[in-house]
């Protein structure tokens, strides 16, 4: 799969989501 | 003679992935298995890989006995409630838990032995509607329940000597959860998947609900088996008990999915179907590492390579020939389960007449 399919990713996708949800 | 007849069917000449039978067990006062598993169990400073086997009523531990024979430990009578799963707890010694209930789990017990004074005990951990039940890495059990107004999903910590610590829950989603896996390699992470065919990824340290990602509709009911986060992205292994057969993909038993978390989009990596020509689909399965076995409709047992998405090994529905034939045979006989042990490289099938058989694969 492409970048493009999936849209940009993270490594640290795992932190990056945690800033952003509600506590 | 045994050996020969339960010699699997090999498929697309790969011989090097097999299953050799290794032994069997039975229980001779059980004429039923629910459920089979494996654990550590450590008495007078020996640790070995012990099996678990339950029927409705019971649970008993095997040990390893020499020429690969296995003799019963123990065996925990258990009350008037069925047992419905066995929920092993991963690197742990000496305890195992236990799902009871009629239907669905009602309780969930944890069943353990004691090396300081030589007993076997068990004490209760959870009761309520629970619809789904996992044994996390460091002792805990993360478990979603239903009352009628809202769906709790809790996590419980163990200590060695089985008592409840204090729990922690985790935000639920809308759907209830329906299955949990481990992000492998992420201690903190944590997948499950819903009624409504969603995956749902937790903080399991703060009990965030971090997203939640569609799955599709051409597969309702995944199951999610695996999980585990590369290059950005969170792979998925799910199983599919409801699928339908296409063209496209034949009947997937499994399939690997890479989602993007940040972004909820996914891709299919790896189909697992069922081997060409067999009819019927999916019943239930097991993954470990790359390998995964599912009882089939059929009564067969197939086992796939899930990074190739390619068949590797069969067990025919009736690898054990009564040589006195029933009149009247049950149209789909053999295999009842499929559980890998700690590792992929052994197969725990278990037979509907209760016969547990340990593969090499």
């Amino acid at each position: 799969c492409s970048e493009s399919d999936l849209g940009p990713i993270s490594l640290n996708w795992f932190e990056e989501l945690s800033a952003e949800a509600p506590p | 003679d045994v050996a020969e007849q339960l010699t699997p069917v090999l498929l697309d000449g790969l011989r090097e992935e097999s299953l050799q039978l290794v032994s069997k067990l039975k229980d001779s006062s059980s004429s039923c298995a629910v459920d089979v598993s494996t654990m550590w169990w450590e008495a007078a400073g020996c640790r070995e890989l012990c099996v678990v086997t339950a029927c409705e009523s019971s649970v008993s531990l095997w040990k390893p006995l020499a020429s690969d024979r296995w003799g019963k430990v123990y065996t925990w009578q258990l009350g008037e409630i069925p047992v419905i799963q066995i929920v092993p707890l991963p690197d742990t010694c000496n305890l195992v838990c236990i799902a009871l209930g009629d239907l669905e789990i009602g309780e969930i017990r944890l069943l353990l032995y004691s090396s300081e004074n030589d007993s076997f005990k068990r004490s209760l951990v959870k009761t309520g509607n629970i619809k789904a039940v996992l044994g996390l890495k460091d002792r805990r059990l993360v478990s979603s329940s239903r009352t009628v107004q809202e769906q709790q999903v809790e996590i419980v910590s163990l200590s060695e000597t089985g008592r409840s610590k204090d729990g922690q829950t985790l935000m639920p989603p809308e759907e209830t959860v329906l299955a949990f896996a481990e992000v492998e390699g992420m201690r903190d992470a944590l997948v499950g998947t819903t009624a409504a065919n969603s995956i749902v990824v937790w903080n399991l340290k703060t009990g965030q609900l971090l997203k939640k990602m569609h799955v599709g509709y051409s597969y309702p009911a995944s199951i999610c088996h695996r999980a585990y986060s590369d290059s950005g992205l969170l792979f998925v292994v799910l199983s599919h008990p409801h699928a339908k057969e296409s063209e496209s993909c034949g009947n997937p038993a499994f399939r690997v999915i890479a989602f993007n978390p940040k972004t909820a989009r996914s891709t299919g990596v790896t189909f697992s179907s069922l081997p060409p020509g067999h009819a019927g689909r999916y019943l239930e399965g097991d993954v470990k590492e790359a390998s995964a076995a599912a009882v089939l409709t059929s009564g067969a047992i197939a086992v796939w390579d899930l990074l190739l998405g390619q068949c590797t090994a069969l067990l025919p529905p009736d690898p054990d020939p009564d040589p006195d034939p029933d009149p009247d045979p049950d149209p789909a006989g053999g295999w009842a389960l499929a559980r890998w042990a700690t590792t992929s490289a052994c197969l725990l099938a278990g037979q509907r007449d209760g016969t547990i058989c340990l593969y090499r694969y």
